[in-house]
């Protein structure tokens, strides 16, 4: 199912009459180029290649017909496999409140995030959206115009309250409410930005997630992997949803982040409405990624 | 100890990396080692020391200086397109405190009558930077909006209109055709304003930001770009190759989310980065 330009590296070398190694050096810089121009990061192609070949050079491929389509395969085969073979489930609380808190870089879709994670989840829980940006203007009225759009609970906190003090106070009006999710909008920061960064570590050990879901642009570029890694590190991420899948970028990001982090992608960002949300497939993304 | 023919291969393959790192592109990076590696030869140049500093000069040709002004006595439009999250709102409020501690009067068109709470949003920066902003409610025509805008700018007589607009993805056609809907409307209203349209790019974007700025140019003349984030550990590397393969300028770069964190695009500071 390998279309566009794996389709055109395919063909080139099957026409060579006999494949000789340096046609498949051509080859192996042909799928690196392929990968670069997706947005795949530089070192992870690097690395991903070398793990190719030794795959593709081994035993296998000399008892194989063709050779290149063998190669071929490896590298659709080890994408699929590397972007995680079935879709990662979100983990619940068996009894209690279960709470999620997306995190991630300004303007990644964060707050259309969280609504549609709610309406999407709403038919078997009462879920309560948090609107702990205090930073943003208009963050909370944001959130709470998608709320009364998905028909979800919503809680801001008071005028003055920091992040932390709104996440401690929503769990207790959620108890008190009887709602089953709480789902936390957190605002957008830089993963190098310390004070941000430990703010979040706190708001972790106070309401204790179930889930912690990095929200990242599909479109993102080489550095998504340094600033992964670090909420990664800090948060221990427990999976990544990727927004505006609808635009037409390659979305090399996708393999880029679960090399780095071996965390699952759950969801994905089709549009701007709140249905435009789906579950990840990694054979989709693969076939994308590969033009 | 490096040989000097070993020293230029490691150059080239440390450029390469730097260049696709800092998200300049594949296409792009190639072409432009590849053109330098013809200069060099040309030129018989083959100190590796020496070899930085004439790359480094090469992108500062390439990048083409041009910086916004106001023209006098006539009113100026700025047209703020970009996709969505970018930084367009924000960067609109800090554009509107630039130019008022400049002295100008400005106004603001909040034309991004689609998203929840855009309008808020946009209403609380020209607060913070004291400027009015001609608003409907969500769900309005930003046609409409624009309308009432530029009747106002006109009247008023006012220096400067920053115009906000909706993000919208650039492969989406219909969301195209209410960019260039809302374009006709300055043209025609005020034909003889002095009238920019400015992309706005987040500097974490991959390559696809060079697809949008393609795309926007399509629909409508882009005049340059503005650049945010680039306070990020991102590189923005996209200057490089809209200047290589578009020639179109960056005029401001966003360094963060207050009111001050813009300006004017600096191509030295900005190559030094690079490096
Ligand atoms: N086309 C498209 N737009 C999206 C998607 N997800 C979010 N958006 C849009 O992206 C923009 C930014 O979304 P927000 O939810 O405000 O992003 P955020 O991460 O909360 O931003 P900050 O709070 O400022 O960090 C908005 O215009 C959204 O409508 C998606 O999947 N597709
Ligand atoms: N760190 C940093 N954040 C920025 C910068 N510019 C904008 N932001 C943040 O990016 C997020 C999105 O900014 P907006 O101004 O809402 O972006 P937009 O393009 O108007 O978004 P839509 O209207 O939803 O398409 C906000 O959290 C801003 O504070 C910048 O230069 N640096
Ligand atoms: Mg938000
Ligand atoms: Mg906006």
């Amino acid at each position: 199912n390998i279309t566009g330009r794996f389709d055109k590296i395919i063909k080139s070398l099957r026409r060579q009459s006999r494949l000789s190694e340096s046609n498949i050096k051509d080859g192996i810089r042909e799928i690196k180029l392929a990968l670069l121009e997706a947005d795949v990061n530089y070192k992870v192609v690097k690395e991903f290649i070398q793990e190719v070949e030794q795959e593709a050079f081994g035993e296998k491929v000399i008892k194989s017909v063709t050779p290149v389509e063998q190669f071929i395969k490896v590298v659709h085969d080890k994408l699929i496999d590397v972007m995680g073979s079935h879709n990662a489930e979100l983990q619940f609380k068996k009894t209690g409140i279960s709470v999620i808190l997306t995190v991630g870089l300004q303007g990644s879709g964060k707050t259309t995030t969280c609504a549609k994670l709610g309406y999407y989840l709403k038919d078997n829980k009462r879920v309560l959206l948090v609107g702990a940006d205090t930073y943003r203007p208009a963050a909370k009225d944001q959130l709470r115009v998608l709320a009364e759009q998905c028909d979800l609970g919503i809680f801001t906190g008071g005028d003055k309250d920091n992040p932390l003090k709104i996440c401690k106070q929503a769990l207790k009006y959620a108890k008190e409410k009887d709602y089953h999710l709480v789902i936390i909008d957190s605002a957008g920061r830089l993963q190098i930005d310390d004070t941000l960064m430990k703010e979040l570590v706190q708001i972790k050990k106070a309401v204790e997630p179930d889930e912690i879901l990095f929200v990242s642009d599909a479109m993102a570029g080489q550095n998504i992997v340094d600033v992964v890694s670090e909420f990664d590190k800090r948060l221990d991420i427990s999976g990544i949803i990727l927004t505006k899948f609808d635009s037409d970028t390659r979305g090399g990001a996708a393999l880029s982040i679960k090399r780095t982090t071996g965390k699952s992608i759950k969801f994905i960002g089709t549009g701007e409405k709140v249905d435009n949300f789906e579950l990840f497939h990694p054979d989709r993304i693969a076939g994308r990624i590969l033009g | 100890l490096f040989s000097k023919k070993q020293s230029e291969y490691d150059f080239f393959d440390e450029i390469e990396e730097t260049l696709i790192m800092a998200d300049v592109g594949v296409e792009t990076s190639l072409a432009i080692i590849n053109q330098f590696k013809t200069y060099l030869n040309d030129n018989k140049i083959h100190d590796p020391e020496k070899l930085k500093n004439y790359f480094k000069q090469s992108l500062l040709d390439m990048i083409p200086h041009v910086h916004y002004e106001l023209k006098e006595n006539q009113l100026n439009i700025l047209f703020i397109l970009g996709v969505n999250g970018v930084g367009k709102t924000t960067s609109i409020g800090k554009l509107a405190h630039l130019m008022k501690a400049e002295g100008k009067s400005v106004m603001i068109a909040a034309c991004d009558t689609f998203r929840a709470a855009a309008v808020n949003q946009i209403t609380a920066w020209g607060e913070r930077a004291d400027v009015p902003v001609v608003k409907l409610e969500m769900g309005s025509d930003p046609g409409a909006v624009l309308h009432n805008a530029l009747d106002s700018a006109i009247a008023n007589k006012v220096d400067l209109l920053l115009v906000d607009t909706a993000g919208r993805l650039h492969n989406k056609e219909n969301l195209m055709a209410e960019i260039e809907k809302l374009h006709r409307i300055i043209l025609k209203k005020a034909s003889d304003s002095h009238h920019e349209t400015l992309l706005v790019l987040d500097a974490g974007t991959g390559q696809n930001a060079f697809v949008q700025a393609q795309t926007f140019h399509k629909s409508i003349k882009i005049d340059g770009t503005i650049l945010t984030k680039l306070d990020s550990t991102s590189k923005g590397g996209i200057v490089i190759a809209l200047a290589h393969q578009l020639k179109l300028p960056v005029k401001y770069v966003g360094l963060g989310e207050g009111i001050m964190d813009l300006v004017p695009f600096d191509k030295e500071d900005y190559v030094n980065s690079l490096f």
